[in-house]
Order: C-alpha cells, then sequence, then structure tokens
C-alpha cells in the first residue's frame, strides 16, 4: 500500500536528522506511482504531487521526527479536500417533481443505480418514479420494469416508442397524475464521442429541463475518466457523480479525476449488485482505499 | 530529448498501459535508441510501436471449432463488460460461415438478462435455451448442451452473470460452471473467452489473474468498447503477463460492430 511504501521510503531518511529537498522529491517518486496505478490520472497526479512537495519541504516536516508520517498525513488530507465534502443525506428538495437524468457510458451501472436510488428514496418517505428511457438496448425497459416491481415503485416506459422526449414527458403526467415527488430517468448508455447519442441527452436536458444530472461511472474506470467527465460536463452539464462497482478492489482513481475535472459533488458510492447496496459519498473512505 | 521520452511516457501512461510497464517500454526504447544510434523521433516511435508488437502479437489466434463434434464458447467477466452482446455478435458471425448456432443464457441472476438475450437470438433466428431467472445455471448449460447435441449444433454460446473477481462465492460459480460443461461435453469449452472493457483501468490485471487462477482455460480475451476515447492499453500488461491472445476487439453496440484483433491497429489507436 501507499502509507506502507511512505514509511519504507522515509524510514531510510529518518536516521538522517533533517530532510532534504532532495529526499522528498524522491519520496514523492513513491507518491506519484501509487496513484497512477491507482488509476488517478497522469495530470491530475502531476499537479496534486506538485502541491504535497510544496506543503512537506515545508518548514515543520522538515524537523519533525517521523517525517514519513507527515508526508502521509498530508497527502491523506490533501486527498480528502480534493474529493470534497462527505454527503451526510441526499438533498432533492426544491421543486417537485424533481427530475433526475441517469448518464453515462455502456455498462456503468445506471439501471442498476436508478432502482437502487429509487429504493434508497423510498426508504426515505419519499415518493419515486422511474422513467425507462432507453429505447435502444435489447430488454432495457424490461430490465427496469423488474428492479420497479422488486421495490414496489411506479413507472413508466413505452417499447413501441422511438421517441425519447415523449417518453420522458409522458412519463412525468403520469407521475405527477401519480404525486411523485422524485422522478428518476434512465437512458441509454452512450460514448461522448458519439455526437448523435450526446445530441440527444442535449435535446432531452432542453425539452425536459432535469433539477439533477447524475453521471455514472465504473469505478474501474482508467485514465479515461477525465475525458468521460470534462465532455459529459461540458456538452450535457452534470450535477453529480454516481460511482459503481466499488465493491470490487479497484483503488478507485477515477473518482479524483472525475472531481478534479467536473468540480461536481460525488454523491452515490454503488457497492454491490443487490438494490440496497448504495452508499452516501464518504470522501476520507475513499481518500484511504486510493492510498490503500 | 528528456521531453520526447517524457512525452512518450504520459501518452502511453494515459492508453491506461500502466506506469511500471511504461517506464519499462520508454527504459527499452532508451536502450535500442542508442544502441542503434536513433537520430529521428519517427524511427524512435517506429521502434517503439515494435517492441509493443512483440508483447500484443501471438501465434494461436484463431478460434477453434471442433471438426465433427459440438464446438462450446463460453463467455465471461466483469459486470456489464459487453458479454451478452458479443455473444450476439460472435453468433451472427459464425452463422454467416454456415455453422448451425445456440444460445445458453446462462446468467440467471441479472434482471432481464434471460430477456436480452432472447431479444438477441430472435432478432438473429438463433435459438436460445434459458429456464426460469434464479435458476442454477448448471442446470442451464446442462440443458442448453443437450438441447445442442440433440438438435445437431455445431457452436453452442454460453452467457454468464457479470462478476467481481473478488467475490469468492461467485468465482466458485464459475469454477463449478466450467466443470459442468466439462463433465456434459466430455472435453473443455473449444474456447473461454474473458470479455475486457477497453476503459477499465490497473484493476485489469488483478481480476484477469484471479479469473484466470479460477478458470485456468481460458483461451482469448475480447476488449469491447474500443469505440470510444478509452484506448485498452491494461491489454498490454495483460498479455504479457498472462500469454493470451486478443482475439477479437469491439468498437459499438450494433451487432457486425465486431472484428479481429489487429495488433498494428491497436497500437495505431494508443501512439497515434
Ligand atoms: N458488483 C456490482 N455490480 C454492479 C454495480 N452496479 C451495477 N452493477 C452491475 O453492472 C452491470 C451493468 O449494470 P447496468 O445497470 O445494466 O448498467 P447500465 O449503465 O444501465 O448499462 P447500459 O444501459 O447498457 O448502458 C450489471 O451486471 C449490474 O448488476 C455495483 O455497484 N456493484
Ligand atoms: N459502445 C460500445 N458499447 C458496447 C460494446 N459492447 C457492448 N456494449 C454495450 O455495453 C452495454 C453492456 O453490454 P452487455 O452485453 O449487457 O454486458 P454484459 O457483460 O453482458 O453485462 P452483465 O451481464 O450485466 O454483466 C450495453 O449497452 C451494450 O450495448 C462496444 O463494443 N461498444
Ligand atoms: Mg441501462
Ligand atoms: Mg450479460
Amino acid at each position: 500500500s501507499l502509507s506502507e511504501k511512505l514509511q519504507k521510503a522515509f524510514s531510510k531518511l529518518t536516521g538522517k536528522g533533517r530532510l532534504s529537498e532532495d529526499d522528498v522529491i524522491s519520496a514523492l517518486k513513491e507518491v506519484q506511482i501509487a496513484l497512477l496505478e491507482a488509476d488517478v490520472n497522469y495530470k491530475v497526479v502531476k499537479d496534486f504531487t506538485k502541491k504535497i512537495k510544496e506543503k512537506a519541504i515545508g518548514k515543520d516536516v522538515l524537523e519533525s521526527l517521523s517525517p514519513g508520517q507527515q508526508v502521509i498525513k498530508i497527502v491523506n488530507d490533501e486527498l480528502v479536500e480534493l474529493l470534497g465534502g462527505k454527503i451526510d443525506k441526499l438533498e432533492f428538495s426544491g421543486r417537485k417533481p424533481f427530475i433526475i437524468f441517469m448518464v453515462g457510458l455502456q455498462g456503468s451501472g445506471k439501471t442498476t443505480t436508478s432502482g437502487k436510488l429509487a429504493y434508497m428514496l423510498k426508504a426515505q418517505n419519499k415518493k419515486p418514479f422511474l422513467i425507462g428511457a432507453d429505447i435502444y438496448r435489447p430488454a432495457a425497459m424490461e430490465q427496469l420494469e423488474v428492479l420497479a416491481k422488486k421495490i414496489d415503485v411506479n413507472i413508466f416506459f413505452d417499447k413501441n416508442s422511438k421517441d425519447v422526449e415523449n417518453i420522458v414527458s409522458e412519463g412525468i403526467s403520469i407521475a405527477n397524475k401519480n404525486n411523485s415527488d422524485i422522478i428518476i430517468v434512465d437512458t441509454a448508455g452512450r460514448q461522448h464521442l458519439d455526437d448523435s447519442m450526446m445530441d440527444e441527452l442535449i435535446n432531452l436536458k432542453k425539452s425536459i429541463k432535469p433539477d439533477e444530472i447524475i453521471l455514472v461511472v465504473d469505478g474501474m474506470t482508467g485514465q479515461d475518466a477525465v475525458n468521460i467527465g470534462k465532455e459529459f460536463n461540458e456538452k450535457v452539464g452534470i450535477d453529480s457523480v454516481a460511482v459503481t462497482k466499488m465493491d470490487g478492489d479497484s483503488r478507485g482513481g477515477a473518482v479524483i479525476s472525475l472531481r478534479q475535472i467536473t468540480g461536481k459533488q460525488i454523491k452515490l458510492i454503488g457497492m454491490g449488485e443487490k438494490i440496497d447496496q448504495l452508499e452516501l459519498f464518504y470522501p476520507d473512505r475513499i481518500a484511504s482505499r486510493i492510498l490503500g | 530529448n528528456d521531453l520526447f521520452y517524457d512525452n512518450l511516457e504520459e501518452i502511453l501512461v494515459t492508453s491506461d498501459i500502466g506506469i511500471k510497464t511504461s517506464m519499462e517500454l520508454v527504459r527499452t526504447l532508451k536502450e535500442v535508441v542508442k544502441k542503434d544510434k536513433i537520430k529521428e523521433t519517427q524511427k524512435a516511435i517506429e521502434k517503439l510501436r515494435e517492441l509493443i508488437v512483440d508483447i500484443v502479437k501471438i501465434n494461436n489466434q484463431k478460434l477453434n471449432i471442433s471438426k465433427d463434434e459440438l464446438s462450446i464458447y463460453l463467455f465471461i467477466g466483469v459486470n456489464g463488460v459487453g458479454k451478452t452482446t458479443t455473444i450476439a455478435k460472435v453468433g451472427n458471425l459464425l452463422q454467416k460461415r454456415g455453422l448451425k448456432v445456440m444460445f445458453s443464457a446462462g446468467d440467471t441472476f441479472r434482471a432481464g438478462a434471460i430477456e436480452q438475450l432472447k431479444v438477441w437470438g430472435k432478432s438473429l433466428e438463433i435459438p436460445v435455451i434459458s429456464q426460469q431467472e434464479g435458476s442454477d445455471p448448471a442446470a442451464v448449460i446442462f440443458d442448453s448442451i443437450e438441447a445442442a447435441k440433440a438438435r445437431d449444433i455445431d457452436v453452442l454460446l454460453i452467457d454468464t452473470a457479470g462478476r467481481l473477481h473478488n467475490k469468492k462465492n461467485l468465482m466458485e460459480e464459475m469454477k463449478k460452471i466450467n466443470k459442468v460443461i466439462q463433465r456434459e461435453d466430455g472435453k473443455k469449452p473449444e474456447e473461454i473467452f474473458l470479455v475486457i472493457d477497453s476503459g477499465t483501468g490497473q484493476n485489469a490485471l488483478a481480476s484477469a489473474e484471479e479469473f484466470i487462477k479460477n478458470v485456468p482455460d481460458i483461451t482469448g480475451l475480447i476488449l469491447t468498447k474500443l469505440d470510444g476515447t478509452a484506448k485498452g492499453g491494461m491489454a498490454i500488461p495483460l498479455i504479457k503477463e498472462l500469454n493470451i491472445p486478443i482475439k477479437f476487439v469491439c468498437l459499438g453496440e450494433g451487432v457486425k460492430d465486431i472484428d479481429e484483433f489487429i495488433p498494428e491497429k491497436f497500437i495505431e489507436g494508443i501512439l497515434g
């Protein structure tokens, strides 16, 4: 783990008394390698280690008795700060019904997370409503329907429609008749390089005017996380991020990259395939995971 | 010149090749450049291309098909990588070659998984053997092999549920599925494909190692979603370490969006 590596790197140096700038720089190489192996983006790592270097070469670290511990603490604190505040509770309030779009790349976990979010909101005594707006993937609507039935949440989809905007607006009017207070729209997976699919999303946003667009990203995503975050945020505009499959042992550096590139809050963490395996974001948990 | 190598390292790392493999490649390139007294950057990049081609070019890239018996292709991999969609693509390819194909709906767990494969089967006119959602995957697979033999099928493609490599019970289930196939068919599956999402980062290596530990007869990798900005670079340390060939690459959601793996094309996607 990074903390073990740093302990090792600095234990060789403690015997020398004061640390030189070169000593800190060589130990920071360990930090760089560990962050890259944790899938943090290359450029983000460069900026991050520069910041750490400025703080580590500061007076109090160089004169401390356990420089390794000090640097680890600086790295950890810097990561936690970068990741943004923790989420104590989900705030989807204001307009009624509150409309959420789940967007992202193919297979990232949008449909599953839509079901999980509806379940979580229901447990908070909200009245969620699901809309299946993926008209492309075979049996996408059936998949969401099975989830909706499982948690007894109302759902709308139209297997015969090829008009996503119609499906969503019709779903909203039905949700209103149902007195639902939160509407979750599950959209089709799409590549940010695919202009026609990005246009579909841009047009859907224009006509429906959602209150929150959640970018759903696979927790195992590598360097491409910055491209995903940047393109979806610039072309469509996102409000927050959900990271899935974090019950795996991928270190999750993509979370850092997403936060850094979009500046948006990481709100939700998918921790399994079951409908109740959705957690709220805790930066210190993610930071210690990345540090190993 | 240091800048040249730094930029190269950045290109390699940002394609998910991994920092250790990237540093190794740059180190080797520096030695080759020195030894061969290379002066132009174009030549140096050509050398780098060759180094990478040497890693990913493995000889057994052909599709294994039994002459007079049923061939079984098993598809395994992490959640959401594209297994089910790839089965449709490979099934379509084989059918176009005149082979009789059948699908086995071995994912009995995920919502809508059986239905998803059935929709593909219907559109390709390929029969799908399935049971109820929640049934034992081994039972479905057993049924499928029986049905494939009875109907004189050439290739049976078996879909399985997505699974993370750190889930012990799911790794055990996958082992059991492999055993059932070998027992029922009397031989190892002709192909066991580990399907990998090109956007996966460094976890791909630990994941593949664990899959192989539990299913040592994996015969090929399939890299999906190469139609985006992800470069699939983690395939390089993967192939170097595990010596398993990439048999297909997938470039889209349509049934035709599948190609044989061409090392030069793959590397061009990384180096430009
Ligand atoms: N282990 C684990 N699996 C997950 C998690 N979230 C989703 N999955 C699985 O990931 C796979 C893909 O999930 P989907 O919900 O179908 O993904 P999607 O983004 O809707 O996919 P498309 O609609 O095709 O773009 C499924 O097998 C899910 O069960 C998670 O947090 N942990
Ligand atoms: N852009 C792109 N999308 C792909 C590709 N291959 C599969 N997909 C999409 O990825 C998503 C997931 O594909 P599936 O075939 O359901 O993946 P899976 O591995 O069977 O998923 P689980 O069974 O849930 O583990 C779907 O939306 C597919 O259309 C590809 O090569 N390119
Ligand atoms: Mg979906
Ligand atoms: Mg599947």
